[in-house]
């Protein structure tokens, strides 16, 4: 899976 | 938010407070890298643009600006106030070999190909890299004060257990994020070397210094 893109983090 | 990211991220800040504490407290910028903290800089400023464009929450926002802020205060210490004590003879890294591969494939691999998605992807990419000039710096010198050792200890560590977040939000929340959990395993591999340092010499209460 190409996955996606975690906002939340630092 | 799990306890791997809340140790991950709390490790991180104490490295970042560690160094500038060291700086401070010293007067001295005495065998730290400035090229891997203009790096750093140049990570977090990219990364956290979404801080004008989205609020995750206040402890997202608050931690951004914490970081952003030290590592320019940081990047400060070293070229102004303190740049007499700067060790710039044995700063040679050549910086260009890192940004210029890294600028391409934040281009060829990303998310979406768009500028914030462009800049974030370069910021994960450049995280993974930017302690090199600082691990070269050691290298080239032989040696290492204790508490940059305990610095870099914090900083290697926060990533480490990021990878257990990673681990953890695959399994319970379905997320997975391939661009940065490959940066991050990296990231993490570059420091094993050095843990091993630490761990077999530092913590026993000896200097960290390399054979000649």
């Amino acid at each position: 899976p190409n996955g996606k893109k975690m906002k939340d983090e630092l | 938010m799990n306890i791997f990211r809340l140790t991950g991220d709390l490790s991180h800040l104490a490295a970042i407070i560690i160094l500038l504490l060291k700086i401070w407290k010293t007067r001295s910028c005495a065998g730290i890298s400035g090229k891997s903290q203009i790096l750093f800089a140049l990570v977090f400023t990219t990364r956290y643009l979404d801080l004008f464009s989205s609020f995750i929450s206040l402890y997202n926002t608050v931690m951004k600006v914490i970081y952003i802020m030290c590592a320019y205060a940081t990047v400060y210490l070293i070229y102004g106030k303190f740049k007499a004590t700067y060790d710039g003879n044995h700063d040679t890294f050549r910086v260009e070999f890192l940004l210029i591969p890294v600028v391409l494939l934040a281009v060829l691999i990303n998310h979406a190909f768009a500028p914030m998605e462009i800049l974030w992807t370069f910021s994960i990419y450049l995280e993974s890299v930017a302690i090199l000039p600082q691990l070269f710096m050691i290298s080239k010198t032989g040696e290492a004060e204790t508490i940059t050792t305990h610095y870099l200890f914090f900083l290697g560590l926060y990533r480490t257990l990021y990878l257990f977040n990673w681990i953890w939000r695959f399994y319970f929340e379905g997320f997975f994020d391939l661009i940065a959990v490959v940066a991050g395993l990296v990231q993490t591999i570059l420091y094993c070397d050095f843990f091993y340092l630490y761990i077999t010499k530092v913590l026993k209460g000896k200097k960290l210094s390399l054979p000649a």
